[in-house]
């Protein structure tokens, strides 16, 4: 038996917000500790990881661990179905040919039960390194959001370069060129305003618009962004996920050809 | 010109 409780469904509908462009369909892995997903969109630019620890879950039991093949279309519409302050439980079975989402108003006076048929996936699991980066950015998620959402109008692609001073974005295309320079904040007493550099050594790296675009749906999820970066390779985006978890998406970078 | 990497030029399958 596996069953998962949150009291605030909105968690779990803002997940899916942040996956649903990036995934047709995922492996949900189950277990003890909390549920974890990691998947790559179709073309293996990007990865999502995404992390719900058990102990976030307002009630969470896992008999034994389950692979639980899941339509990401087919979640968010459910997903969309629940109320905004409705609890969600999500259960199945030790053996499950479903899952079974249970969306419960505040008064309990509505019950709303949606079955989803579970897929069979082929596992394609990527070893991903420990790795120490050298430079680690810390934004408001808005501010990160506005500057792919502007960037993207002037081309395909985004330059992120961090120095000592701070990190420079920049996009270039046929009309022009735009730069967009963030410097660390002097004061830190609003947190969720702070702009935060570490760097060992300075960076620079070029992605996909495309892919960032989609990274920022999770800008809901937190108020702040993390980037890590090294030189040549890829990117890692992570949002925490309240005191629950957290999604991290990987990107592959562009490379002068 | 830039080229697009995937994630396997970095990651290794496991």
């Amino acid at each position: 038996m596996f069953e998962a409780r949150l009291v605030q469904s909105a968690i779990l509908k803002k997940v899916l917000d942040a996956i649903k462009d990036l995934l047709t369909e995922a492996t949900f892995e189950c277990s003890d500790s909390g549920i974890q997903v990691q998947a790559m969109d179709n073309a293996h630019v990007s990865l999502v990881s995404l992390n719900l620890r058990s102990d976030g879950f307002d009630k969470y039991r896992c008999d034994r661990n389950l692979s639980m093949g899941m339509s990401i279309a087919c979640m968010s519409k459910i997903l969309r179905c629940a109320g905004s302050e409705d609890t969600v439980t999500l259960r199945a079975l030790d053996n499950p040919e479903n899952i079974v989402f249970i969306f419960e108003s505040p008064n309990k006076e509505k019950l709303a039960e949606y079955e989803m048929k579970l897929i069979n996936m082929d596992q394609e699991h990527l070893g991903i390194p420990e790795t120490s980066y050298s430079c680690i950015v810390k934004m408001p998620s808005q501010e990160f959001s506005r500057i792919c959402r502007d960037l993207s109008q002037f081309g395909e692609s985004i330059t992120f370069a961090c120095s000592k001073e701070g990190i420079k974005f920049s996009a270039s295309g046929d009309y022009g060129q735009a730069t967009i320079k963030l410097a660390q904040t002097a004061d830190a007493d609003n947190e969720e305003e702070a702009v935060s550099v570490n760097m060992q050594e300075p960076v620079k790296l070029t992605f996909s618009c495309r892919y960032l675009n989609c990274f920022i749906k999770a800008g809901p999820l937190c108020a702040q962004v993390q980037l890590s970066m090294s030189n040549d390779v890829p990117l890692v985006c992570e949002y925490k996920i309240g005191d629950i978890g957290h999604i991290r998406y990987y990107l592959a970078p562009k490379i002068d050809d | 010109i830039t080229k697009q990497t995937t994630l396997m030029n970095f990651f290794k399958k496991s």
